[in-house]
């Protein structure tokens, strides 16, 4: 049985600000 | 059986941290060349450079909080090369390569070593 891999593009997590 | 690949988040990974090196939020140490500083996370350092690689996982030296490279190495050629490590970025310009080149030697960042020396190929070709 093969794996499905759902490919996902958009972003994964949080982004960190350049500054608070 | 399956699985969802998030397909940007080793470049959004590094994105993060380099907004931290930035902030110098947890940044743990401090590279000194030539006398200039660069903040940086020890974890990056040595995922990327074999010489960092090597100091990091030398008991004696691991808690090290600054680090003097050899008064040889180009702060400038350091400077890109510590973006590439955060960006994935190299900047390759003719004035700047050999001194890139060089210190990426001196730090063991082979792969790029190869590519700087493939762009001075190319460069003297054309």
């Amino acid at each position: 049985q093969g794996v499905t891999t759902i490919k996902e593009m958009g972003r994964s997590i949080h982004e960190i600000p350049r500054q608070d | 059986d399956s699985c969802i690949q998030f397909t940007r988040h080793a470049s959004d990974v590094l994105l993060n941290l380099n907004r931290l090196r930035s902030r110098d939020v947890l940044t743990d140490v401090t590279i000194l060349v030539n006398r200039q500083p660069f903040r940086a996370h020890k974890t990056v350092l040595m995922a990327c450079s074999g010489l960092f690689y090597s100091i990091f996982t030398d008991s004696l030296k691991c808690n090290l909080n600054a680090i003097s490279l050899d008064p040889k190495v180009d702060p400038d050629g350091f400077a890109i090369l510590l973006g590439f490590m955060y960006t994935s970025r190299l900047s390759l310009r003719e004035s700047s390569i050999v001194a890139v080149m060089n210190t990426a030697v001196y730090l063991q960042m082979d792969h790029v070593v190869d590519t700087c020396h493939r762009f001075i190929q190319s460069s003297d070709r054309s």
